[in-house]
């Protein structure tokens, strides 16, 4: 494993511990999108069907494990949760969630690796993990006050796909064999789309100003 | 048979 892949890990880590920082201390997920968080739940389920099948690490199988507990842990506390449900920014999180996994379910079908069973939900995760931060993002430019623990976690969830990218890169000159289209292309849509977040995210800290995101 | 390389990434 190389540096940026690790780098990478350890930074969607961040996102997922700041996110639970905020719903467990604070008790409160103002400013966070159920949508995006089911959608991570829903591509993690998809993606890691393998998890006992497949063995690669005690490493992998462990950050596995945690990203599944994580993403379902906080889907439950923003639904069910006492205190932190009613945190929520429910008339502001519209998004629907079929406009994203139907596209995404079709285009697996499509175009995957191999046409089984494991390999097409392998691709859906992979295309819906490209879009499911778009609920999360049209909030965020719905919300006046943006809070530090939000702005920090979509910051560090932006870091991973950049380093990831970083990964292929690296991963493309010493295995040459490792030419994966499919996650490449679907990667690099989906750092683009914290493009304009990445822009506001560093002005306002250079500025020291709170973040906002123009309407 | 073994899995694409990709699949040892998260």
């Amino acid at each position: 494993m190389n540096v940026f892949r690790l780098a990478g890990d350890m930074t969607h880590l961040l996102s997922v511990v700041v996110l639970l920082l905020k719903i467990h201390t604070i008790k409160s997920c103002a400013g966070i999108s159920l949508k995006t968080q089911e959608l991570y739940a829903v591509v993690f389920a998809a993606r890691y069907l393998d998890l006992f099948v497949h063995f690669v690490s005690l490493y992998n199988t462990v950050m596995k494990l945690v990203f599944l507990a994580s993403s379902f842990s906080i889907v439950w506390y923003m639904k069910r949760h006492k205190i932190v449900r009613r945190t929520y920014d429910k008339d502001h999180d519209t998004f629907r969630h079929y406009v994203l996994v139907l596209p995404c379910l079709l285009l697996a079908l499509l175009i995957n690796e191999k046409f089984t069973f494991r390999e097409v939900m392998w691709a859906f995760s992979i295309y819906l993990e490209a879009v499911a931060i778009f609920p999360q993002l049209v909030l965020l430019q719905r919300t006046r006050n943006i809070d530090n623990l939000t702005g920090q976690y979509v910051f560090f969830l932006g870091a991973y796909r950049v380093l990831y990218i970083l990964n292929w890169i690296y991963r493309y000159f010493t295995e040459p064999h490792f030419v994966h289209w499919i996650s490449w292309v679907a990667g690099i849509v989906q750092t683009l789309l914290y493009a304009d977040f990445f822009y506001y995210y560093i002005m306002s800290w250079k500025n020291n100003v709170k973040l906002e995101l123009p309407a | 048979d073994s899995e694409p390389e990709s699949h040892d990434e998260l």
